[in-house]
């Protein structure tokens, strides 16, 4: 039985690619089978790994190429690379009958695994929401400060609309705190506030860590580039705390 | 003779609309006349400041409304909001002849100021192509993180792309240093690729400063808010170095 978790949130820079790799490698460490696909046309996932092929989730979108030939392994990971050839095919979505359920169709030929994780880009766009059609559970990594808190306010109407309308089973697990910094006063007032006012259960936070943003140049998750280092050991917490929620014990 | 710039980057979260908000108030400190316009759906900037009006560019957009009902003034900046009704707006723009020149002739209805600013989303989308078609200027406000480059690459080959096809006086002002962590060692060696082999002009660096978070929760430019912080500094210089890249001396 496969977990389906799209990792959203309209808010740019606020480490879902970096959580998308993460906690895939997290997951994989647990002797568990993981695809982690790149649903954001700048291929951000794709080129942090250095999974930037040829073929792509495009070509599979299309059907002109077997997943078997497209999907690249990466620390026990296997990824479903994107690149920008997604804009295009995003563009012509728009005209296709059930436009919302092309990702979720996709999906549903993808078995075998235990985790499948879905990168996204912040846009409010048609890949988006065909993500959120296609999943059952959404996590949001969002950074504690005033300028996340209307990115978090959007993915939530987002996330809201299509439980409404395409996607009932829809299921927030919960927000994942990055990039955080306890010195810093603004953060532990917006913890407050989304306690009291957001009410989502809330995963164990990951700091802010300069291991975290060397790992990327060197193709490497952080818990291969620096295992000891602080978002390396908060990645594996949230994993065991992802894996409770799902019910893995 | 009004500049127009545009502040773009591909990448999310790279301090696009606080620089927006804090270059606009520091030109208008040196007793410019200043338009900011927020070009994202999700209307960031108008959240900051606080200019969440009931009329904003759409209604301009569809000419509903005039322009003088709408512009609202922050710290001495007139504001053109955005909501989320602009996401509808760029939808139906893709049917419409001439569809990237929208915003262009919108700007030709906007005189009197000696600046004018705009806003745009992280998205590769047709805002983004017609504040570009519409512009004469670039700032491209980035991190120097490892996955900043790729948003770099796709800003750069868009930029390239629309000076060729669609506005040939286009010009990159240059790229601003954001988020600056001297202690990072990843920092001077992205510094040094991009002095090595990007070539563009580079602003004086926007240090990491607590501050700048902070100072969205009081609706305020970083000069209002902490005038005498780092970052407040940061940001007028850069906006000296603008005027004299502009030739006001
Ligand atoms: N724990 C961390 N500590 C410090 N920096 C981090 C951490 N996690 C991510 N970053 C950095 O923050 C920046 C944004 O991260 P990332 O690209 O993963 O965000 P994103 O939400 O996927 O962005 P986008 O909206 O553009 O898709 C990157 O430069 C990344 O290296
Ligand atoms: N100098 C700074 N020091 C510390 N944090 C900053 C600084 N400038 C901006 N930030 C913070 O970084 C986050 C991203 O900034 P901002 O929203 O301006 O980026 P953006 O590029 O407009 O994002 P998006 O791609 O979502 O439009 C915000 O929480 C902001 O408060
Ligand atoms: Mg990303
Ligand atoms: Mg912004």
């Amino acid at each position: 039985f496969m977990q389906t978790i799209a990792i959203v949130n309209h808010k740019g820079g606020t480490g879902k690619t970096t959580t998308t790799v993460n906690l895939a490698v997290a997951l994989a460490q647990n002797n568990l089978s993981v695809i982690a696909i790149d649903l954001d046309p700048q291929g951000s996932l794709s080129y942090y790994l250095q999974a930037v092929q040829p073929y792509t989730i495009s070509e599979a979108l299309t059907g002109e190429v077997p997943l078997t030939k497209i999907v690249v392994n990466r620390e026990g990971v296997d990824i479903l690379p994107a690149n920008q050839r997604l804009a295009d095919i995003e563009l012509a979505m728009v005209n296709i009958p059930q436009r919302e359920y092309l990702i979720k169709q996709l999906f549903e030929r993808i078995i075998g695994y235990d985790f499948l994780l879905v990168d996204c880009s912040p846009s409010l766009s048609l890949l988006t929401v065909n993500a959120l059609t296609a999943v059952k559970k959404v996590i949001i990594p969002m950074q504690l400060e005033v300028l996340s808190l209307q990115g978090l306010s959007l993915i939530l109407d987002t996330v809201f609309g299509i439980k409404e309308q395409l996607n009932p089973n829809l299921q927030i697990l919960g927000i994942l705190p990055v990039m955080l910094d306890k010195r810093k006063k603004v953060t532990s007032e917006i913890l407050e506030y989304l306690k009291t006012n957001i009410g989502l259960p809330l995963f164990s936070p990951i700091h802010t860590d300069v291991k975290a943003i060397e790992a990327p140049s060197f193709g490497k998750s952080i818990l291969s580039y620096a295992p000891s280092s602080i978002s390396a050991q908060d990645y594996r917490r949230v994993a065991q705390e992802l894996l409770q929620s799902c019910e893995y014990h």
